[in-house]
C-alpha cells in the first residue's frame, strides 16, 4: 500500500456487521463461481439418486488405489483431494447416460459433457462403466461403438469399435480417453455409445437392477495452462 | 499466525464460514457443507513486517536493513495471507454431471505482515 494509505483489507473493519457479512458472502459466491468458470449457479432439475451417485463414486475410487470412499454420503472435509501439480486445477467428472433410440438388439446411450470444461481442459483419463445383467450359460458377445458428430455436426461417425465377451453379471470398463479428448478438442459435448447385443438379452439400461447400476463415464481432466517462456 | 480474538487490533486471521444451506446452494454443491472463507485483518506497524517463518533468513536480514536505514519508507506494511490451501468441491454442473475439483488457494490458513 502506498505510504499513508490503508491496506485494501482494512476497509472491511469500518463497515457495519450486517453489511460486512453481506459483502463477504457475495465475495464468496463470486469467487467460487468464477473459479468454476460458471456465470451463474447451475439450476438442478433432476438431482441424481443418492444410490446412483454413491455407486459411481465407489466404482471410480476403486480404480485408484490411494483413494477410499465411506459407506454413507461423504461428509465435509472427507473428500479426498486430487493431486494437482504446480497449482494446476484438476477435475473429476461423472457423466450419466441419457437413453437414446433402441431396438431389441441395439441401444444408444448419450453422454453430455459440460461446456465449461470442453476446449480448455486436457483429458487425463476417461472410462466408460457398464453394468451387465446375467448373460446365462455361455456368455454373450457385445459390440460397442463410440459415435461422434462429424465436423459439420450433421451425421454420426464411428470413432472406434470394440467387442466384449460378457460371461457373468457385473461392471465392465472401457477406456474412452481418446474419444473424449477428440470430442473436447472439437468443442463438442456429446458422446454416443451404441451397443449391439443379442436379441432379447437385457441391455445395461434395462438391467432391472435399479438406478444404482446406471451407465456412466468417469473423466479425469486438468486445466490447460499456457506455455511459459523463461528468460534468464 | 495469530487468530483474531476480542479487542486485538494487530494483524490476525479472522474465521468466517459461509454455510451453503444458508445461501441456498446446497442443491448443487454436494460436498462440503460450506466454505471457510477466512481472511486477514488488522494493523501492521513497520517493526513487525516480515513474513512469519523467515526469522533467520537472508530475506529477513535484508528487510531489517531496509527498515533500519529507511525509516521514512515509501511503502506501508499490509496484513495478508501467508499460507493458503485448496477447497475441494463436489457439485452438479449445468448438464447434471457430477464434478469434483480442488480450487487452489481458496482457504486462508495463516496471515502475516508483508
Amino acid at each position: 500500500a502506498p505510504k499513508g494509505r490503508r491496506c485494501p483489507a482494512c476497509g472491511l473493519a469500518a463497515l457495519a456487521p450486517t453489511t460486512h457479512r453481506d459483502i463477504l458472502v457475495a465475495l464468496a459466491k463470486q469467487n467460487i463461481l468464477s473459479k468454476l468458470r460458471l456465470q451463474d449457479r447451475p439450476n438442478i432439475t433432476q438431482p441424481m439418486a443418492k444410490g446412483t451417485l454413491l455407486t459411481a463414486l465407489r466404482r471410480m475410487r476403486a480404480q485408484r488405489p490411494d483413494a477410499t470412499i465411506s459407506s454413507g454420503m461423504p461428509h465435509a472435509g472427507t473428500i479426498p483431494p486430487l493431486h494437482p501439480g504446480m497449482g494446476v486445477q484438476e477435475y473429476e467428472m461423472l457423466s450419466f447416460a441419457e437413453s437414446g433410440s433402441s431396438t431389441s438388439h441395439s441401444v444408444r446411450l448419450h453422454f453430455r459433457f459440460t461446456q465449461e470444461l470442453s476446449g480448455s481442459t486436457e483429458i487425463l483419463q476417461a472410462t466408460l462403466y457398464l453394468f451387465w445383467a446375467d448373460p446365462g450359460p455361455g456368455g454373450h458377445l457385445v459390440t460397442i461403438r463410440l459415435l461422434q458428430p462429424d465436423p459439420m455436426g450433421l451425421n454420426m461417425t464411428v470413432a472406434s469399435e470394440t467387442w466384449l465377451e460378457v460371461h457373468r453379471a457385473g461392471w465392465t470398463t472401457l477406456d474412452v480417453g481418446h474419444a473424449v479428448q477428440s470430442l473436447f478438442s472439437q468443442g463438442s459435448q456429446r458422446l454416443t455409445v451404441e451397443l449391439d447385443v443379442v436379441e432379447g438379452w437385457r441391455s445395461p439400461l434395462l438391467a432391472g437392477h435399479g438406478d444404482s447400476h446406471w451407465p456412466f463415464v468417469a473423466v479425469q481432466a486438468r486445466a490447460r495452462t499456457p506455455h511459459h517462456v523463461q528468460r534468464r | 499466525s495469530i487468530d483474531c480474538r476480542g479487542d486485538s487490533r494487530m494483524c490476525c486471521r479472522k474465521e468466517f464460514f459461509v454455510d451453503f444451506k444458508e445461501i441456498g446452494w446446497e442443491d448443487w454443491i454436494i460436498q462440503p457443507e460450506g466454505y471457510h472463507m477466512n481472511y486477514c485483518t488488522g494493523l501492521c506497524p513497520l517493526h513487525v513486517a516480515g513474513i512469519p517463518g523467515l526469522a533467520a533468513s537472508f530475506h529477513t536480514a535484508v528487510l531489517n536493513l531496509i527498515k533500519a536505514n529507511n525509516a521514512d519508507a515509501t511503502m506501508d506494511s499490509c496484513c495478508v495471507p501467508t499460507q493458503r490451501r485448496a477447497l475441494s468441491l463436489l457439485y452438479y454442473d449445468r448438464d447434471n454431471n457430477i464434478v469434483k475439483t480442488d480450487i487452489p488457494d481458496m482457504i486462508v490458513d495463516a496471515c502475516g505482515c508483508t
